[in-house]
């Protein structure tokens, strides 16, 4: 976060309201190191009056005026080794969202000197409340649940939550969902991640129309550890590494000439570094390169490891490393190969960490879900990006910020990567909207974040919307995004009808006479959602009209006008109806429709549906893609 | 068999409040009794009770279709475990 808010255009002077103390943003995650910088309490006032929770504190753990509540929820299962019974976070996971989202701003904030800067959440002056559901076995549905129906009672304004399962679940067998239908209908929007197992399409974990999925991209920062030789090349490496070996050169090994040949091997197989290969007396004090991307050599007693790596994205993020580690690829790893061969007493170094600028940012990186979403396709998610690579944030001192046994380094402050950081950006985007627009409803919020997210470049991100849905969170530009598409319980009753759900469970959901009638009947297409998403049976012509209503929370008299942007040749027929929506008050409504008309056999190119009054450009994308 | 009669932990969501109800718990047991009989607390073991109806409990196979199929149940799923993202 010392980098993340200023990229998208979100500086620390950026217009707030001193209801932003009032705001209370719900961790759902492994809990929180209370004492963190982040979390000082330092010129907080007391809790907001509608706050309703407690703070469980076993033993050892105190809430304040910035982290107000805490509760824990371990079911029945047992505490592995370094567990603690508390909302205490012995992981780090939760107290980097937390500060992610919430955190106050802690300057000169780094790790091992990398990413320095000022951390701080999106919300610094917003409050906190911790529910502990993740234990090193995970996080269960049980605990998912229990934390939801504890979360909506005490008051909170916004639920961050950054966990998944790689389960395709109808919406109410899915805890995330349920937790989060409950949350939208007592006014709280829902901010989930949207899941780590792309690039492959249809791979989002978290999908329903009433949360706000985020996928996760890259910031222009990156971290290179290169390598350098005694022949006086350089060669770009790939890590978080924050040690330093001095100016000097150290002798280098190929691992695949240190067999650990008392133990069986031979150097065809020590040169892929397996833990126990390697001669220890051959690489003790050397930096060994390795042609696989594992840690064997540095458990070996080497003073350093280059591993060989074909993995294809090495440039777009690197891992904090526990020891002197970096890779390379494949191409570097085989002329630093021939330098070792061929030189009598071959020396090298590998560099701490440098900085540099990634003029490709931002794109949504490989491992984010991707869409369709395969339960409701014409739903388009993920909903949008938010910055989730090489994130600096607070961490758990007593947790190694690699997670490795050979990492004996305590750190309050780590950088880590997952959808599971670009979920919390957009919960504090979204409480920085609520901190301004208190009444406004979750779809209202969900709403304003999309229509007003920046583009994103197709060009490098050839997955376009289902890599990254609208566009870019752009919190600035949400508080005022001229219209909103709103939607309350009622339109997703009905768009569940269209679903399939019968009258009988939707009844159950709402607890009242919600019924599926002709009308309100095969309406997916017409949940008021700020995109369009059609998936349409490949060489069939089709022709869907989307209905939309558009709330103006602009200026009291404007005029907008509908037109679209393309990117490309279509052969889909756009129309919308009426071009023109003229507004004469705040809060008025007005309707249109979007109809497309043509046939496909692909995916039809980006096309946005932009709503501009000449002060607001309220931006939808239109995404048709074979089903 | 044995797998059939061995119990695995379940979420049995029942969506909003139960209006005009005032102990969601004792509804949650009641429904426990029809299905487990005198067992019932001893395997109800979470109540959900503030923003939702619902509860966690230890079923067998069969208890859990006979619950799935009675009045008031959206759906019986089992307490998977999610990962960090």
């Amino acid at each position: 976060t010392t980098r993340s808010w200023d990229f998208m255009g979100f500086p620390i002077v950026s217009e707030r309201t001193p209801l932003e103390s009032d705001i209370i943003v719900g961790m759902l995650d492994t809990g929180i190191w209370p004492e963190s910088q982040s979390f000082d309490d330092q010129g907080f006032g007391p809790p907001p009056a509608k706050w309703k929770g407690i703070c469980q504190s076993p033993t050892n753990f105190t809430c304040n005026n910035k982290i107000i509540g805490a509760r824990y929820y371990n079911g029945y299962h047992f505490l592995l080794p370094g567990e603690i019974l508390s909302p205490r976070d012995s992981e780090g996971h939760g107290t980097h969202t937390a500060s992610t989202a919430a955190g106050r701003q802690v300057v000169g904030a780094n790790l091992g000197g990398l990413a320095e800067g000022t951390a701080r959440g999106g919300v610094p002056s917003a409050r906190i409340a911790v529910y502990k559901i993740c234990w090193a076995f995970g996080c269960a549905d049980a605990n998912i649940l229990a934390a939801f129906d504890d979360a909506i009672a005490d008051g909170v304004d916004i639920i961050s939550l950054s966990v998944g399962g790689p389960f395709l679940l109808d919406y109410f067998e899915d805890s995330i969902a349920i937790g989060a239908f409950h949350a939208m209908k007592n006014g709280i929007l829902t901010s989930n991640s949207a899941g780590n197992i792309g690039p492959a399409l249809g791979s989002i974990e978290n999908y329903s129309p009433w949360s706000l999925t985020v996928a996760a991209s890259t910031i222009d920062r990156r971290f290179v550890s290169n390598v350098n030789l005694g022949d006086g090349r350089t060669f770009e490496g790939s890590a978080i590494n924050t040690f330093d070996l001095g100016p000097r050169m150290h002798p280098m090994i190929y691992a695949g000439d240190a067999p650990n040949t008392s133990a069986g091997y031979n150097g065809n197989q020590s040169r892929y570094c397996f833990s126990g290969s390697l001669d220890e007396k051959l690489v003790r004090g050397k930096i060994v390169l390795c042609d696989s991307p594992r840690i064997g050599a540095v458990r070996a007693g080497a003073l350093g490891a280059i591993l060989q790596t074909s993995f294809p994205y090495i440039k777009d993020l690197a891992f904090v490393v526990p020891v002197p580690i970096t890779l390379v690829e494949m191409q570097d790893g085989g002329n630093i190969t021939l330098y070792i061969k061929n030189t009598s007493q071959p020396m090298g170094n590998i560099l701490k960490s440098q900085e540099e600028k990634d003029p490709r940012a931002p794109f949504v990186i490989f491992f984010s879900s991707r869409g369709p979403n395969r339960i409701t396709p014409s739903i388009l998610k993920p909903d949008l990006t938010a910055p989730g690579v090489d994130i600096l944030a607070a961490w758990s001192p007593i947790s190694p910020p690699t997670g490795s046994p050979e990492d004996t380094r305590s750190v309050t402050y780590n950088i880590i990567s997952g959808t599971s950081m670009s979920c919390p950006h957009a919960t504090g985007a979204a409480a920085y909207v609520k901190s301004f627009h208190q009444s406004w409803s979750p779809a209202a919020i969900k709403s304003a974040l999309m229509t007003t997210a920046y583009p994103m470049d197709p060009r490098v991100n050839p997955d376009t919307e289902f890599a990254y849905g609208a566009g870019h969170i752009n919190p600035r530009a949400a508080v005022k995004p001229g219209l909103v598409y709103d939607a309350d319980e009622g339109d997703y009753v009905r768009m569940l009808c269209g679903q399939g759900y019968n009258a009988t469970t939707l009844r159950l959901l709402t607890g009242d006479n919600s019924t599926c009638t002709s009308s309100n009947n095969g309406t997916v297409y017409d949940l008021n959602y700020p995109s369009f998403a059609l998936a349409a049976a490949s060489g069939t012509p089709f022709s869907v009209i989307f209905h939309r209503t558009v709330t103006n929370v602009g200026l009291p008299n404007s005029t907008y006008t509908g037109s679209f942007g393309l990117l490309g040749s279509s052969e889909v027929g756009l129309r919308v109806t009426p071009r023109v929506l003229s507004f004469q008050s705040v809060g008025q409504k007005m309707s249109f429709t979007l109809t497309l008309q043509g046939q496909i056999t692909v995916r039809m190119p980006t096309i946005f549906l932009t709503w501009d009054d000449g002060v607001h450009k309220v931006r939808s994308p239109i995404v048709v893609y074979p089903s | 068999s044995a797998s059939a009669l061995e119990r695995k932990e379940y979420i049995v969501y029942m969506g909003e409040h139960l209006k005009g109800v005032t102990s969601a718990e004792s509804v949650h047991f009641s429904m426990m009794e029809q299905v487990v009989g005198s067992a019932a607390s001893e395997h109800l073991l979470h109540s959900y009770k503030y923003s939702f109806s619902g509860f966690v409990a230890r079923l067998t196979d069969e208890e859990m279709k006979t619950m799935s199929r009675m009045e008031g149940v959206v759906s019986v799923f089992p307490n998977r475990h999610r990962k960090l993202h």
